[in-house]
């Protein structure tokens, strides 16, 4: 990778950004789509946030012009020069223009603009090119698979010199932390007053959470094993606080704070992290406690406190009449719940170092066991 | 052998293309540029040199057809040094 002489980077990590116009050749809706993804790529991987907005002044400013467009660089017709972008700085600094006169998709039938506004994004956040063929910072244009888009490493070493990783930014929560958490360590995975942040199946398993850590029960193996989360998710922080699992689509949530990230299998889904309050959040709800998504109503359960969410996965949106007060719908469950999942048609929902075996239909509790008891102590 | 005079006039015109190329990416210095010469300002055999190290090619000077190749490749317009 390389930087531009001097290392020019921004100073700040809010950036602002604006779509000044649009290329014919796309749908307004898939150019923005394809401009906040191509932002997510590098949000990802760094403490930056990229909001766009819609008028005034903004930090890079993004078009789309032909020829002479009031630069130094004109443009020069159709294939060529794509597009550029300018380091980061003031005016001109940052700002991404992109050839009208190129033929732009959302696929690759023509220029695909997720991946040169990727490319271009990078040179707005001081990035120069590289000459690792196959990086998203080499100079010429690569068709590449854009679903599934990981950054490559090259690339990621070279933001990260300029930025530094992604912070994990954990929004001050209502109440401080009654205990100070601590990290566990492989041994204690039977110790009886076990809590979990966060539990989901996976592709057939169950995935517990507790700090860095993940164990996991599956059937394909005996016993519990332990990983670092960033042995499966190297690009996403530690510490999630809700997770769950909707099979069918081979999609897996991670909550932590106000954000979320979907994975499918060790792959980060492009596009992410977005924030909760796009689920339908009201603003006041700061982190989800515990999520679980119950394969027959096609609902997602999200418990905040003692009040929880239903969300209809089907319309993609929140149902009306919540939130709802847990200990009314789901007796016997007094307290907020640190973590849930469904497996075999029950739910098991978590508090502290209990465990409650719930009947799905009737949301009645069947059994209490201690949180640990998945691993055969 | 005696080139062929469209041979010739091809080669003219790949000449051509890459120095602009190489003007506007490797920053090559073109005749019009004031008389006196950059210290550092390199003939176009060295900046051929220069790109084809850049993409892992053979590095010989020659504008080969490998290097034109690559040179035709749509891309970024920012150049590859010394921006």
């Amino acid at each position: 990778f390389s930087t531009f002489p001097l290392s020019p980077r921004w100073t700040k990590t809010d950036l602002k950004y604006r779509i000044l116009n649009y290329t014919p050749d796309m749908a307004p809706a898939d150019v923005d789509e394809a401009i906040e993804k191509a932002w997510n790529v590098w949000s990802s991987v760094t403490p930056l946030k990229f909001t766009r907005v819609y008028e005034g002044e903004a930090d890079i400013m993004i078009s789309f012009v032909a020829g002479f467009h009031g630069d130094f660089y004109s443009f020069d017709g159709v294939g060529g020069t794509l597009a550029h972008a300018y380091a980061p700085g003031e005016g001109i600094g940052g700002d991404a223009h992109f050839d009208e006169d190129e033929y732009w998709t959302k696929d690759m039938k023509g220029f695909n603009l997720f991946l040169v506004a990727a490319h271009e994004f990078g040179h707005s956040l001081g990035l120069g090119h590289s000459n690792v063929l196959g990086s998203l910072m080499y100079p010429a244009y690569l068709q590449t698979e854009t679903r599934n888009y990981r950054l490559p490493q090259d690339d990621v070493d070279g933001i990260q010199t300029l930025y530094g990783p992604p912070t994990s930014t954990e929004p001050p929560t209502s109440t401080p932390p009654t205990e100070t958490p601590t990290e566990t360590s492989t041994t204690d995975s039977c110790d009886p007053h076990m809590t979990f942040d966060a539990i989901t199946t996976l592709r057939g398993e169950i995935i517990f959470f507790k700090d860095r850590y993940i164990w996991r029960k599956s059937p394909y193996f005996p016993g519990i094993e332990q990983d670092l989360i960033s042995s499966f998710w190297p690009t996403l922080p530690s510490g999630f606080q809700a997770a769950y699992e909707i099979d069918k689509k081979d999609q897996v949530f991670l909550f932590k704070g106000n954000q979320y990230w979907v994975v499918k299998g060790e792959f980060v889904q492009p596009g992410f992290p977005r924030n909760i309050h796009t689920l339908g959040f009201p603003r006041y709800v700061k982190k989800i406690d515990a999520a679980v998504y119950d394969g027959n109503t096609k609902k997602t359960y999200f418990f905040v406190g003692d009040k929880y969410w239903s969300y209809d996965e089907v319309t993609e949106s929140m149902e009306k009449g919540y939130p709802r007060r847990i200990s009314v719908d789901f007796p016997r469950i007094d307290n907020k719940v640190d973590a849930a999942f469904q497996e075999k048609g029950h739910f098991y929902f978590f508090h502290g170092s209990k465990q409650y075996e719930i009947d799905t239909k009737y949301k009645k509790v069947i059994r209490e066991m201690k949180s640990n008891s998945w691993f055969g102590c | 052998f005696p080139v062929v005079p469209e041979m010739e006039k091809k080669n003219e015109e790949d000449m051509q293309f890459a120095e602009k190329y190489l003007e506007k990416y490797y920053k090559l210095k073109t005749e019009a540029e004031p008389i006196f010469k950059m210290k550092n300002s390199k003939t176009i055999s060295d900046k051929i040199q220069e790109m084809q190290a850049f993409f892992g090619l053979k590095v010989t000077g020659e504008l080969d057809s490998n290097t034109l190749e690559v040179m035709k490749q749509p891309r970024c317009g920012i150049p590859d040094v010394g921006q």
